[in-house]
């Protein structure tokens, strides 16, 4: 199964928009998919219809299995999305609790991977919609994936706090003694708009090897599209932001479609 | 002094921006203001200038000192942001490890509102820029203010999410035994996009009492102002969204402008 991680510590910067959207791609393409919400504010969950708040199996369910030393159990926590070969494991408000329920204690990391490794023969995909904290959630992303996506809005705010975020998860990642490929995606990108365009350039020029070479245009269609919980990549597959993504997804894919 | 948080569970709905641009305001109008930068991120910080992974004295320092049971010392965390009036307290990424650091440990949810005690009469007014996160750092902006200003970008993921926050917030706050008036700010309002109309519709339906009449809204100048490192309300007092902003900290503020 391929895993991979949406993350950014930035707010708002498409996160959510960017893992639904691959996901319907996906399972539209007959992928077996998996979306996991690791938010506490459950985006992904309440797209779809669902309330976080609601007492029913989540992503919290595995960690609180996990700390009485069990074995995770997901079969009762995943939930339909109403779309073929599209699934999801909800979020709880709960998550946001866990730091401090964990404190200093260790060993909590691996939750979900070990989760996402007992649901290999049901799954082609897995994709993480991450919160925008760096704590024990994300850590277990990064442990799950086999690559990070990171959503960048094309603003300069939003690109001071890359730089920061990079030097922190590469420092988790090292403490960890966890390698990924990294793939940074713009977002949101206006061409009419010359902020847009210089911090582009200087996020191509700064992170080279590692951002697309291409970017998600501003599109009100993906606020439409969560309005109706459809992704957009099912409710307008034609549309300029659904474009974008099917780029990203060959783009990374290709060189290495697993047989 | 008074003291107002803005938060919002959901990330990039303008929290830093609200924050900064009503600084500005009070700022100009003479008031001596104090922005907290409760963010681990640090977005209000790197707005100013400073890089939050510094290692400056920051808000983290305040609750370093609390661990050992001594009383905060803010005076060497308070930075200048080169405009006349306008102070600010810097995050710093090793905020993002208070909760798993804290755990269970009760009595630090005061931290900030003893700090903000003692600056009583070097400040007329601070503004705390709130984490897209509710956990200790929350809990101690809610124990330090008057008011909670809640920015909520007017699109339908945003609304969903609210309902949810202001029942969590509802939660915290009459554990702690706090009672605070709310108001909640439309943000990022484009009155050509129908669910940007329908949203607010829906919102002033719902939270009749506490939102905000009017809106704050789309303005591209937002982003320009953050590139510079200078609030709108200084850098172009005549935009469409400081005009906002102004109507708001004076419809809020009028029947009650402390003497
Ligand atoms: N390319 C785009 N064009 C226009 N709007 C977009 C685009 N991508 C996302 N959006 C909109 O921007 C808002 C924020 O996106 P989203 O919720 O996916 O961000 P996020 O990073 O997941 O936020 P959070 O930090 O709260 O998790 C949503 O209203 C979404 O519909
Ligand atoms: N009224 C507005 N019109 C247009 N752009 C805006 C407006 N308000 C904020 N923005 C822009 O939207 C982006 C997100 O705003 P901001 O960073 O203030 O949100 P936030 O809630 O603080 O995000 P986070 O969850 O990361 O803390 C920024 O690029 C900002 O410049
Ligand atoms: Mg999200
Ligand atoms: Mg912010």
């Amino acid at each position: 199964m391929n895993v991979w991680s949406v993350a950014n510590q930035k707010g708002g910067v498409g996160k959510t928009t960017t893992t639904v959207t691959l996901g319907g791609i996906l399972a539209q393409r007959g992928l077996r998919t998996l979306l996991v919400d690791l938010d506490p504010h459950g985006s992904l969950t309440s797209y779809f219809g669902h309330d976080p708040d609601a007492s029913t199996p989540s992503v919290y369910t595995l960690f609180d299995q996990a700390k009485t030393g069990a074995a995770p159990e997901p079969a009762a926590a995943i939930t339909a999305t109403g779309f073929e070969n599209l699934s999801f494991l909800p979020a709880s408000m709960a998550l946001a609790t866990l730091d401090r329920q964990l404190g200093a204690r260790g060993g909590m990391g691996l939750v979900l991977s070990r989760t996402l490794q007992r649901l290999g023969d049901q799954f082609d995909f897995a994709l993480i919609d991450c919160p925008p904290v760096l704590g024990v959630l994300m850590v277990n992303a990064l442990a799950a994936c086999q690559r990070l996506v990171v959503p960048v809005q094309t603003e300069f705010l939003a690109l001071k706090g890359l730089e920061r975020m990079i030097r922190t998860l590469n420092m988790i990642m090292r403490a960890k003694k966890i390698e990924l490929p990294t793939t940074i995606v713009p977002t949101m990108f206006d061409s009419a708009t010359w902020s847009c365009i210089e911090t582009l350039q200087v996020l191509r020029r700064r992170y080279k090897p590692d951002v697309w070479r291409s970017e998600v245009p501003v599109d009100n269609q993906f606020r439409e599209a969560s309005r109706a919980g459809i992704p957009l990549s099912i409710a307008n597959p034609g549309s300029a932001g659904v474009a974008a993504y099917l780029r990203l997804l060959d783009e990374i894919l290709l060189p290495s479609i697993e047989p």
